[in-house]
């Protein structure tokens, strides 16, 4: 913004397109210049540092709905938590799987891996790799066995070594997959037979490269699985994966974590200052 | 659809006999509206708009009783166009052995759709392929080539994780020629266009492997930085091919109209699902009426 000196149509322009290629989307963004415009007008302002607060104000505003946003995960204070993490193929699920199990495992929680994905060629492979690096224990079955099955099993499991946290990996899947969804809407309604109120968290993962298609994930992961909050990943690439404001804005689904990495530290609970300052970085 | 969109926006329009330009440029903010949910490119949506008003204006859609089909219509004649006539083939070397590399970022299907690539060719063309495993990074990812390279009955040629890429492909091509595979198909580990490091490996690798193809591989669901990616990858790289992936799912896919009108590259295949038969040529006419939406 420091090439304008006064604020324009052009500089309007810009800034509209600087959400859209954010991916937030036609409607979030339409609706977002249009409170801005408001704004700068009935306030009469003329000074860019005005104008740039009233920007992170509305995007703050959106992101916050008028309530406590909660970014931090639900945990069980008495007795076992399940995490149970969802999205379409390839969006980082079990790698952030192994992140924040890491993380949890690092603020004192005793922690397990349910390899979930029973079809995927090296999936549950690569979530055994992940649980040797964060040192936990991971419950497999054999690949093509029920994933309603590994869950059962990883719950008998964790009761009996009295573990605090239970993340659950899925397969991927396109959430126009009609078997898939109902298969893991049977997931889910396993896990909250044998744990009260589990899942505690669905976290559903977006990758941040997504575009306009993140919108028709989250209806159909939240109708599937009620899901409480998001995953974004991929945040070291270029793109800014946008798509999960227009979500907060019209599903109220919060974000709980962000990754910018392959390492088992690349990952931070989301942060919305920082978030928007990214926008424009 | 753009066809509903134009209706409601004529509806206020029609019975005045023919349209103003102000009609025109109505029609073009639904346009531009329904690329951009489609995920096209904000800077391709603007220049493509702007050809479709010339070609509105020249068609004398004012004058005529149904500007919106016709609107619909100049649109879809234009997104035809940009995605180019019929797919263009793979390149296969006349004599000995044809080298194909797949590149593009995590998790956007590369590994499967090796598999995929090395079916096609040896059942469409006959060859005797040989996988190469040449991601070291990723948990798991030669274990997962391993057993798509088994389930097909196709060898893959791996050196576990302890050996730099470059060396494994080097291997790779001795083992090729030694029990006369005529191709070979590298798989990649998932990286950045804006990640230096491994942009350098990669272009290492396409200089011990001279590949007769370098296929960039794109989640049909990339949004508005499919140019930025694309267009890197191929001024790095020289990127001769783009498979898109997962279309099998609802996105409406205009990342195929941003990266072939920015950068120009062919898309060659679509992938239509997780089984490794489910590839299939790219069709240009389906890809333009899906982003049409
Ligand atoms: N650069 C980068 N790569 C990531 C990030 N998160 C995950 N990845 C990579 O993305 C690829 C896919 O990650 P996975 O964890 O296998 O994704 P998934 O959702 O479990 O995939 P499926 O189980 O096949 O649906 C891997 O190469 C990961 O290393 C991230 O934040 N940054
Ligand atoms: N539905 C669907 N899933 C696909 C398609 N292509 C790949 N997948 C799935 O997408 C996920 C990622 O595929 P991979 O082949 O592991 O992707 P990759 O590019 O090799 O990933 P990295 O090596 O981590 O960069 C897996 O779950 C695949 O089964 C497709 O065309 N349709
Ligand atoms: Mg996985
Ligand atoms: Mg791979």
């Amino acid at each position: 913004f420091e090439s304008y000196d006064k604020i324009n149509d052009e500089l309007f322009d810009e800034l509209e397109e600087i959400f859209i290629m954010a991916d937030i989307g036609v409607n979030t963004v339409l609706e977002l210049m249009d409170q801005i415009k408001s704004d700068v007008r009935i306030r009469n302002v003329s000074s860019m540092k005005e104008f740039q607060s009233i920007i992170i104000d509305k995007i703050f505003s959106i992101y916050v709905k008028d309530e406590i946003v909660d970014t931090n995960l639900n945990l069980n204070d008495n007795g076992l938590t399940v995490i149970l993490f969802v999205g379409v193929n390839g969006v980082g699920k079990t790698t952030s799987i192994g992140k924040i199990a890491y993380k949890l495992k690092n603020e004192g929680k005793k922690v397990m891996l349910a390899a979930g994905d029973t079809f995927r060629a090296g999936a549950i492979d690569q979530l055994k790799i992940w649980a040797e690096r964060v040192g936990c224990p991971c419950i497999t079955k054999e690949p093509g066995s029920d994933p309603a099955s590994v869950m059962y099993e990883a719950i008998q499991e964790a009761k009996k070594q009295n573990i605090d946290v239970l993340l659950c990996d899925t397969a991927g899947r396109l959430q126009t997959k009609v078997n898939l969804m109902k298969e893991l809407e049977k997931v889910h309604r396993v896990i909250s037979r044998e744990v009260p109120n589990a899942p505690h968290e669905t976290l559903l993962v977006i990758d941040a490269t997504t575009g306009q298609n993140g919108m028709n994930q989250a209806k159909a992961f939240t109708e599937a699985t009620k899901v409480t909050g998001i995953v974004l990943t991929k945040l070291d690439g270029t793109a800014k994966g946008g798509i999960v404001l227009a979500i907060r804005n019209e599903l109220g689904t919060p974000i709980k974590f962000v990754t910018m990495g392959e390492k088992i530290t690349d990952l931070e609970y989301f942060d919305i200052e920082q978030y928007i300052y990214g926008l424009f970085s | 659809s753009l066809s509903d969109r134009l209706q409601q926006a004529l509806r206020k329009v029609t019975g005045r006999g023919s349209l103003t330009e102000t009609d025109i440029e109505t029609m073009m903010r639904e346009v531009r509206l329904s690329l951009l949910e489609a995920d096209v490119n904000y800077k391709v949506v603007k220049d493509f708009t702007n050809e479709v008003k010339a070609k509105a204006l020249g068609e004398r859609v004012l004058k005529s009783i149904t500007p919106g089909q016709q609107v619909v219509k100049i649109v879809f004649e234009e997104l035809k166009q940009v995605m180019g006539d019929e797919a263009e083939g793979l390149r296969f070397k006349a004599q000995g052995t044809t080298i194909f590399m797949l590149v593009g970022l995590n998790g956007h299907g590369k590994t499967t759709h090796a598999g995929k690539l090395a079916l096609y060719c040896r059942r469409k063309y006959n060859k005797n392929p040989l996988l190469v495993a040449a991601d070291v990074y990723r948990p798991a990812a030669i274990d997962q080539l391993v057993t798509i390279g088994k389930q097909l009955g196709i060898p893959t040629f791996e050196m576990g994780t302890s050996y730099k890429p470059e060396e494994i492909v080097k291997k790779a091509l001795d083992y090729a020629k030694e029990n006369k595979h005529d191709l070979v198909i590298i798989d990649t580990a998932g990286r950045f266009h804006v990640n230096e490091e491994l942009m350098e490996e990669l272009k290492r690798l396409k200089e011990i492997a001279q590949p007769d193809e370098i296929l960039l591989t794109v989640d049909a669901m990339t949004g508005q930085d499919a140019v930025n990616v694309s267009q890197s990858f191929h001024d790095q790289l020289n990127v001769t091919g783009v498979i898109l992936t997962k279309l099998d799912g609802d996105t409406r896919g205009g990342a195929a109209l941003s990266i072939r009108r920015v950068t120009g590259v062919p898309i060659k295949f679509m992938g239509l699902g997780e089984k490794l038969d489910q590839l299939e040529i790219f069709h240009p006419e389906r890809m333009a009426s899906r982003i049409l939406g």
